[in-house]
Protein backbone atom coordinates (compact mmCIF):
# COMPACT_ATOMS: atom_id res chain seq x y z
CA UNK A 1 0.00 0.00 0.00
CA UNK A 2 2.83 2.44 0.90
CA UNK A 3 4.80 1.42 -2.28
CA UNK A 4 1.98 1.43 -5.09
CA UNK A 5 1.32 4.84 -6.95
CA UNK A 6 -1.19 6.59 -5.82
CA UNK A 7 -3.34 6.15 -9.14
CA UNK A 8 -2.91 2.66 -8.96
CA UNK A 9 -5.25 2.61 -5.47
CA UNK A 10 -8.90 1.62 -6.75
CA UNK A 11 -10.18 5.00 -5.17
CA UNK A 12 -12.31 4.32 -2.35
CA UNK A 13 -15.92 5.98 -3.19
CA UNK A 14 -18.36 5.97 -1.19
CA UNK A 15 -20.90 4.28 -3.23
CA UNK A 16 -18.29 1.42 -2.48
CA UNK A 17 -18.66 2.11 0.75
CA UNK A 18 -22.03 2.23 1.09
CA UNK A 19 -22.12 -1.62 -0.85
CA UNK A 20 -19.39 -2.50 1.39
CA UNK A 21 -21.44 -2.16 4.60
CA UNK A 22 -25.01 -2.72 3.00
CA UNK A 23 -23.77 -5.96 1.57
CA UNK A 24 -21.67 -7.05 5.20
CA UNK A 25 -24.72 -6.12 7.66
CA UNK A 26 -27.63 -8.03 4.69
CA UNK A 27 -24.92 -10.95 4.98
CA UNK A 28 -24.87 -10.88 8.54
CA UNK A 29 -28.71 -10.55 8.73
CA UNK A 30 -28.98 -13.84 6.77
CA UNK A 31 -26.23 -15.64 8.63
CA UNK A 32 -28.63 -14.77 11.91
CA UNK A 33 -32.02 -15.69 10.32
CA UNK A 34 -30.24 -19.21 9.27
CA UNK A 35 -28.97 -19.60 12.58
CA UNK A 36 -32.70 -19.11 13.75
CA UNK A 37 -34.28 -21.06 11.37
CA UNK A 38 -32.14 -24.39 12.78
CA UNK A 39 -32.56 -23.56 16.25
CA UNK A 40 -36.59 -23.45 15.37
CA UNK A 41 -36.17 -26.83 13.32
CA UNK A 42 -34.51 -28.13 16.87
CA UNK A 43 -37.64 -27.15 18.44
CA UNK A 44 -35.91 -24.86 20.85
CA UNK A 45 -38.67 -21.39 20.97
CA UNK A 46 -36.94 -18.06 20.40
CA UNK A 47 -37.51 -15.08 21.56
CA UNK A 48 -38.21 -12.21 19.30
CA UNK A 49 -35.59 -10.02 18.17
CA UNK A 50 -36.30 -6.16 20.04
CA UNK A 51 -34.54 -3.74 18.12
CA UNK A 52 -32.29 -1.86 20.81
CA UNK A 53 -32.79 1.36 21.60
CA UNK A 54 -29.98 2.74 19.35
CA UNK A 55 -31.67 0.94 16.55
CA UNK A 56 -35.10 2.43 17.37
CA UNK A 57 -33.76 5.83 17.45
CA UNK A 58 -31.86 5.44 14.34
CA UNK A 59 -35.23 4.66 12.96
CA UNK A 60 -36.88 7.31 14.34
CA UNK A 61 -34.69 9.53 12.88
CA UNK A 62 -35.99 9.05 9.08
CA UNK A 63 -37.92 11.43 8.69
CA UNK A 64 -41.02 9.62 7.61
CA UNK A 65 -43.73 12.04 8.53
CA UNK A 66 -42.14 14.61 6.13
CA UNK A 67 -41.86 11.71 3.58
CA UNK A 68 -45.32 10.81 4.57
CA UNK A 69 -46.56 14.36 4.21
CA UNK A 70 -44.46 14.66 0.78
CA UNK A 71 -46.09 11.01 -0.47
CA UNK A 72 -49.43 12.15 0.16
CA UNK A 73 -49.06 15.35 -1.56
CA UNK A 74 -47.75 13.55 -5.09
CA UNK A 75 -50.38 11.68 -4.61
CA UNK A 76 -52.96 14.02 -4.16
CA UNK A 77 -52.12 15.80 -7.96
CA UNK A 78 -54.49 14.73 -10.12
CA UNK A 79 -53.77 12.27 -12.99
CA UNK A 80 -54.45 12.99 -17.00
CA UNK A 81 -57.28 10.22 -17.82
CA UNK A 82 -54.73 7.95 -19.76
CA UNK A 83 -52.20 7.74 -16.95
CA UNK A 84 -54.96 6.59 -13.99
CA UNK A 85 -55.12 2.72 -15.67
CA UNK A 86 -51.86 1.86 -15.79
CA UNK A 87 -50.41 3.75 -12.48
CA UNK A 88 -53.61 2.63 -9.96
CA UNK A 89 -53.16 -1.09 -11.84
CA UNK A 90 -49.79 -1.00 -11.46
CA UNK A 91 -50.81 -0.81 -7.33
CA UNK A 92 -53.94 -3.07 -8.08
CA UNK A 93 -51.59 -5.27 -8.98
CA UNK A 94 -49.11 -4.73 -6.82
CA UNK A 95 -50.78 -5.37 -3.51
CA UNK A 96 -53.47 -7.28 -4.51
CA UNK A 97 -56.49 -5.76 -4.16
CA UNK A 98 -59.96 -7.02 -5.55
CA UNK A 99 -61.65 -4.44 -7.62
CA UNK A 100 -64.73 -6.09 -7.89
CA UNK A 101 -65.39 -5.30 -4.16
CA UNK A 102 -64.89 -1.55 -4.71
CA UNK A 103 -68.14 0.61 -5.38
CA UNK A 104 -66.65 1.92 -8.55
CA UNK A 105 -65.01 -0.04 -10.29
CA UNK A 106 -63.69 1.75 -13.50
CA UNK A 107 -60.31 2.89 -12.45
CA UNK A 108 -60.70 6.50 -14.73
CA UNK A 109 -62.82 7.12 -11.72
CA UNK A 110 -60.10 7.90 -9.31
CA UNK A 111 -58.79 11.24 -10.13
CA UNK A 112 -55.20 9.94 -7.95
CA UNK A 113 -53.85 7.34 -6.16
CA UNK A 114 -55.21 9.03 -2.77
CA UNK A 115 -58.79 8.97 -4.11
CA UNK A 116 -58.40 5.16 -5.05
CA UNK A 117 -56.67 4.96 -1.50
CA UNK A 118 -60.12 5.89 0.04
CA UNK A 119 -62.14 4.33 -2.14
CA UNK A 120 -65.35 2.99 -0.73
CA UNK A 121 -66.44 -1.04 -1.27
CA UNK A 122 -70.13 -2.26 -2.80
CA UNK A 123 -72.67 -2.52 0.58
CA UNK A 124 -73.26 -5.91 0.01
CA UNK A 125 -69.25 -7.07 0.29
CA UNK A 126 -68.86 -6.92 3.77
CA UNK A 127 -72.34 -8.25 5.49
CA UNK A 128 -72.23 -7.68 9.11
CA UNK A 129 -72.55 -10.44 10.96
CA UNK A 130 -75.99 -10.32 13.31
CA UNK A 131 -75.33 -12.56 15.83
CA UNK A 132 -71.81 -11.76 17.50
CA UNK A 133 -71.47 -8.07 19.60
CA UNK A 134 -68.25 -7.62 18.63
CA UNK A 135 -66.92 -7.24 14.26
CA UNK A 136 -64.11 -6.65 12.84
CA UNK A 137 -63.75 -2.74 11.91
CA UNK A 138 -61.81 -2.83 8.96
CA UNK A 139 -60.31 -5.67 6.74
CA UNK A 140 -56.90 -6.52 7.73
CA UNK A 141 -54.96 -9.16 9.69
CA UNK A 142 -55.55 -10.31 13.27
CA UNK A 143 -51.63 -9.85 14.80
CA UNK A 144 -53.00 -10.40 17.74
CA UNK A 145 -56.04 -10.76 20.77
CA UNK A 146 -56.87 -11.90 24.56
CA UNK A 147 -56.90 -10.29 28.09
CA UNK A 148 -54.83 -7.62 28.83
CA UNK A 149 -53.06 -8.16 31.95
CA UNK A 150 -50.84 -6.22 34.84
CA UNK A 151 -51.78 -3.30 32.08
CA UNK A 152 -49.62 -4.57 29.11
CA UNK A 153 -50.86 -5.55 26.06
CA UNK A 154 -49.83 -7.58 23.84
CA UNK A 155 -48.22 -6.18 20.35
CA UNK A 156 -47.65 -9.89 18.90
CA UNK A 157 -46.63 -13.06 20.70
CA UNK A 158 -43.98 -12.32 23.22
CA UNK A 159 -43.65 -8.43 23.35
CA UNK A 160 -45.95 -5.88 25.12
CA UNK A 161 -46.75 -2.32 25.94
CA UNK A 162 -47.85 -0.34 28.21
CA UNK A 163 -51.52 0.01 28.29
CA UNK A 164 -50.94 3.90 30.09
CA UNK A 165 -48.52 4.60 27.37
CA UNK A 166 -50.61 3.69 25.09
CA UNK A 167 -53.45 5.67 25.83
CA UNK A 168 -52.74 8.25 28.18
CA UNK A 169 -53.75 9.62 31.62
CA UNK A 170 -57.73 8.73 32.96
CA UNK A 171 -59.58 11.30 30.39
CA UNK A 172 -63.18 10.72 31.40
CA UNK A 173 -64.15 12.54 34.36
CA UNK A 174 -65.97 9.89 37.14
CA UNK A 175 -68.34 8.40 35.08
CA UNK A 176 -71.91 7.63 36.50
CA UNK A 177 -71.26 3.81 36.28
CA UNK A 178 -67.80 3.63 37.25
CA UNK A 179 -67.12 2.51 41.17
CA UNK A 180 -64.64 4.12 42.83
CA UNK A 181 -61.13 3.08 42.56
CA UNK A 182 -60.39 -0.39 44.45
CA UNK A 183 -57.87 1.74 47.15
CA UNK A 184 -56.30 -2.27 47.39
CA UNK A 185 -54.43 -1.77 44.77
CA UNK A 186 -50.70 -2.39 44.27
CA UNK A 187 -49.03 -0.34 41.81
CA UNK A 188 -50.33 2.26 39.56
CA UNK A 189 -50.45 0.01 37.14
CA UNK A 190 -52.40 -2.05 38.40
CA UNK A 191 -55.04 0.85 39.38
CA UNK A 192 -54.57 2.31 36.05
CA UNK A 193 -56.36 -0.80 34.87
CA UNK A 194 -59.25 -0.84 37.35
CA UNK A 195 -60.67 2.32 36.88
CA UNK A 196 -61.05 1.28 33.32
CA UNK A 197 -62.72 -1.80 34.31
CA UNK A 198 -66.59 -0.45 35.71
CA UNK A 199 -67.30 -4.00 37.53
CA UNK A 200 -65.37 -6.15 39.35
CA UNK A 201 -67.09 -9.44 37.53
CA UNK A 202 -64.89 -7.86 33.50
CA UNK A 203 -62.00 -8.40 32.61
CA UNK A 204 -60.35 -6.04 29.65
CA UNK A 205 -59.81 -7.79 26.66
CA UNK A 206 -57.73 -6.16 23.22
CA UNK A 207 -57.56 -7.03 19.42
CA UNK A 208 -54.99 -5.38 17.36
CA UNK A 209 -56.01 -5.64 13.27
CA UNK A 210 -53.08 -4.58 10.25
CA UNK A 211 -54.12 -3.60 7.62
CA UNK A 212 -51.90 -3.81 4.80
CA UNK A 213 -51.13 -1.65 2.08
CA UNK A 214 -54.15 -3.01 -0.73
CA UNK A 215 -55.96 -3.20 1.48
CA UNK A 216 -59.69 -1.40 1.99
CA UNK A 217 -58.47 1.75 4.33
CA UNK A 218 -61.82 2.83 6.06
CA UNK A 219 -63.17 1.65 9.03
CA UNK A 220 -66.33 1.02 11.08
CA UNK A 221 -67.51 0.83 14.24
CA UNK A 222 -66.83 -2.15 15.73
CA UNK A 223 -70.26 -2.60 18.33
CA UNK A 224 -72.91 -0.63 19.49
CA UNK A 225 -71.26 2.18 21.69
CA UNK A 226 -71.15 5.59 22.25
CA UNK A 227 -67.93 7.78 21.99
CA UNK A 228 -67.43 9.98 24.32
CA UNK A 229 -64.14 11.26 24.23
CA UNK A 230 -61.00 11.40 21.67
CA UNK A 231 -57.11 11.49 22.55
CA UNK A 232 -54.72 12.93 19.34
CA UNK A 233 -51.41 11.63 20.21
CA UNK A 234 -49.01 13.29 17.29
CA UNK A 235 -45.77 10.37 16.92
CA UNK A 236 -43.58 8.91 14.78
CA UNK A 237 -44.63 7.64 11.28
CA UNK A 238 -42.64 4.00 11.75
CA UNK A 239 -44.16 0.88 9.33
CA UNK A 240 -46.17 -1.00 11.45
CA UNK A 241 -45.82 -4.12 9.19
CA UNK A 242 -46.21 -7.78 11.31
CA UNK A 243 -41.85 -7.89 10.46
CA UNK A 244 -41.50 -4.05 12.32
CA UNK A 245 -44.13 -4.92 15.07
CA UNK A 246 -42.38 -7.96 15.90
CA UNK A 247 -38.81 -5.98 16.50
CA UNK A 248 -40.16 -2.47 17.91
CA UNK A 249 -41.46 -2.86 21.57
CA UNK A 250 -43.51 -0.29 22.46
CA UNK A 251 -44.30 0.68 18.57
CA UNK A 252 -47.62 1.20 18.89
CA UNK A 253 -46.89 4.17 22.04
CA UNK A 254 -44.51 6.07 19.52
CA UNK A 255 -46.69 6.23 16.26
CA UNK A 256 -48.78 8.71 15.98
CA UNK A 257 -52.52 7.22 16.42
CA UNK A 258 -56.50 8.27 17.43
CA UNK A 259 -57.52 7.06 20.29
CA UNK A 260 -61.58 7.13 20.60
CA UNK A 261 -62.57 6.01 24.40
CA UNK A 262 -66.65 5.72 25.31
CA UNK A 263 -68.97 3.23 26.44
CA UNK A 264 -70.88 -0.15 25.63
CA UNK A 265 -73.31 -2.53 27.25
CA UNK A 266 -70.31 -3.77 29.19
CA UNK A 267 -68.98 -0.75 30.02
CA UNK A 268 -65.00 0.72 28.98
CA UNK A 269 -64.83 0.44 25.25
CA UNK A 270 -62.29 1.91 22.77
CA UNK A 271 -61.08 2.21 19.09
CA UNK A 272 -57.45 3.48 17.80
CA UNK A 273 -55.84 3.82 14.50
CA UNK A 274 -52.35 3.55 14.51
CA UNK A 275 -51.06 5.71 11.64
CA UNK A 276 -47.93 4.62 9.89
CA UNK A 277 -45.32 4.96 7.02
CA UNK A 278 -46.97 6.73 3.92
CA UNK A 279 -50.44 6.48 5.72
CA UNK A 280 -50.07 9.22 8.35
CA UNK A 281 -53.56 10.92 8.26
CA UNK A 282 -56.44 9.67 10.22
CA UNK A 283 -60.00 11.27 9.44
CA UNK A 284 -62.90 10.34 12.29
CA UNK A 285 -65.76 11.15 10.22
CA UNK A 286 -67.82 12.89 12.90
CA UNK A 287 -64.00 15.17 14.34
CA UNK A 288 -63.54 17.97 12.37
CA UNK A 289 -61.63 19.42 14.84
CA UNK A 290 -58.76 16.67 14.11
CA UNK A 291 -55.66 17.48 12.37
CA UNK A 292 -53.09 14.30 12.21
CA UNK A 293 -49.88 14.40 11.04
CA UNK A 294 -48.98 17.85 11.35
CA UNK A 295 -45.50 19.08 10.43
CA UNK A 296 -44.65 20.61 14.41
CA UNK A 297 -45.76 18.85 17.54
CA UNK A 298 -44.31 18.43 20.84
CA UNK A 299 -43.18 15.23 21.96
CA UNK A 300 -45.30 13.03 24.40
CA UNK A 301 -48.26 15.52 23.55
CA UNK A 302 -51.55 14.61 23.33
CA UNK A 303 -55.05 16.54 22.11
CA UNK A 304 -57.81 16.26 23.88
CA UNK A 305 -61.64 16.54 22.79
CA UNK A 306 -64.70 15.58 24.51
CA UNK A 307 -68.22 14.22 22.64
CA UNK A 308 -70.08 14.35 26.06
CA UNK A 309 -71.87 17.03 26.18
CA UNK A 310 -71.68 17.84 30.53
CA UNK A 311 -74.67 19.91 30.26
CA UNK A 312 -77.35 17.02 28.78
CA UNK A 313 -77.28 13.95 30.64
CA UNK A 314 -78.53 11.99 28.09
CA UNK A 315 -75.91 12.74 25.35
CA UNK A 316 -73.19 10.99 26.86
CA UNK A 317 -71.20 10.88 23.50
CA UNK A 318 -71.74 10.00 19.82
CA UNK A 319 -73.66 7.12 19.25
CA UNK A 320 -72.35 4.42 16.89
CA UNK A 321 -74.02 1.04 15.48
CA UNK A 322 -72.49 -1.87 14.14
CA UNK A 323 -70.65 -1.43 11.21
CA UNK A 324 -71.80 2.23 11.15
CA UNK A 325 -69.08 3.95 8.84
CA UNK A 326 -66.41 5.59 11.32
CA UNK A 327 -63.50 7.35 9.73
CA UNK A 328 -60.70 6.70 7.53
CA UNK A 329 -56.87 6.05 6.74
CA UNK A 330 -55.26 8.23 4.39
CA UNK A 331 -52.18 8.51 2.43
CA UNK A 332 -49.76 11.64 3.45
CA UNK B 1 -52.41 0.84 9.04
CA UNK B 2 -53.59 -0.94 12.88
CA UNK B 3 -56.50 -0.45 14.47
CA UNK B 4 -56.50 -1.30 18.40
CA UNK B 5 -59.92 -2.24 20.16
CA UNK B 6 -59.38 -2.53 23.85
CA UNK B 7 -62.37 -2.84 26.15
CA UNK B 8 -64.11 -4.24 29.08
CA UNK B 9 -66.34 -7.26 28.71
CA UNK B 10 -67.44 -10.08 31.12
CA UNK B 11 -64.96 -13.11 31.53
CA UNK B 12 -66.89 -15.68 29.21
CA UNK B 13 -66.15 -13.18 26.59
CA UNK B 14 -64.38 -15.56 23.85
CA UNK B 15 -63.05 -14.58 20.49
CA UNK B 16 -63.63 -16.19 17.36
CA UNK B 17 -60.44 -15.16 15.79
CA UNK B 18 -56.46 -16.74 15.19
CA UNK B 19 -53.22 -15.33 15.51
CA UNK B 20 -52.20 -14.19 11.64
CA UNK B 21 -56.07 -14.67 10.19
CA UNK B 22 -57.32 -12.48 7.51
CA UNK B 23 -60.54 -11.10 8.56
CA UNK B 24 -62.75 -8.84 6.78
CA UNK B 25 -64.82 -5.67 8.05
CA UNK B 26 -68.01 -7.18 9.35
CA UNK B 27 -67.18 -10.91 10.17
CA UNK B 28 -66.99 -11.86 14.06
CA UNK B 29 -64.64 -10.97 16.18
CA UNK B 30 -65.95 -11.87 19.60
CA UNK B 31 -68.84 -12.04 21.46
CA UNK B 32 -70.14 -13.66 25.18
Amino acid sequence: LHTAPLRSLPRLRPFHFLVATGGGYAGYRQYEKHKEKQLENSGVEIPPKIASDWEVSLYKSVPTRLLSRAWGRLNSVELPTWLRKPILSLYIWTFGVNMKEAAVEDLHHYRNLSEFFRRKLKPQARPICGSHSVISPSDGKILSFGQVKNCEVEQVKGITYSLESFLGPHACKENPKKKPASSSSSSSRDSFQKQLVTKDSNELYHCVIYLAPGDYHCFHSPTDWKVSHRRHFPGSLMSVNPGVTRWIKELFCHNERVVLTGFWKHGFFSLTAVGAQNVGSIRIYFDRDLHTNSPRYSKGSYNDFSFADTDAASREGVAMRKGEHLGEFNLG
Amino acid sequence: STIVLIFEAPKDFNFYVKPGQKIRFGEALGSL
